[in-house]
């Protein structure tokens, strides 16, 4: 089960966007993969952020670094990476 | 109609808060 909200435009907006994401690379899993990965990141460091558990001295990934690392691996996908700035806080 | 794993599901889930916090921050 999803946990939905009361939020179905964002949820919708996501699911779209995850699957554009897989057709669009279903030859290259890794790809995939790697987008999993900076999503996982990002999503650790905001909670550790939040409850004040990053360690002292620690550079938290910023959104801009988040979208940086995604326009790396979108490389020549303008159009998801566009849509990714959608999601991104402060992009 | 989609086919999401619990992987995909849990990119969604990231994703669609992600978009959540933006919208409460304009």
């Amino acid at each position: 089960a999803m946990p939905l909200g009361s939020q179905p435009v964002e949820f919708n907006h996501a699911i779209n966007y995850v699957n554009k994401i897989k057709n669009r690379f279903q030859g290259q899993p890794d790809v995939y993969k790697a987008f999993l990965e900076i999503l996982h990141t990002y999503q650790k460091e905001q909670r550790n952020l939040k409850e004040g558990l990053s360690s002292p001295g620690s550079q938290p990934l910023t959104e801009q670094e988040v979208y940086q690392q995604v326009a790396k691996l979108f490389e020549n996908q303008e159009d998801l990476l566009d849509e990714f700035g959608q999601f991104l806080p402060d992009a | 109609n989609y086919d999401l794993t619990p992987e995909d599901s849990t990119a969604v889930f990231m994703l669609s808060s992600m978009a959540r916090q933006k919208r409460d921050l304009l």
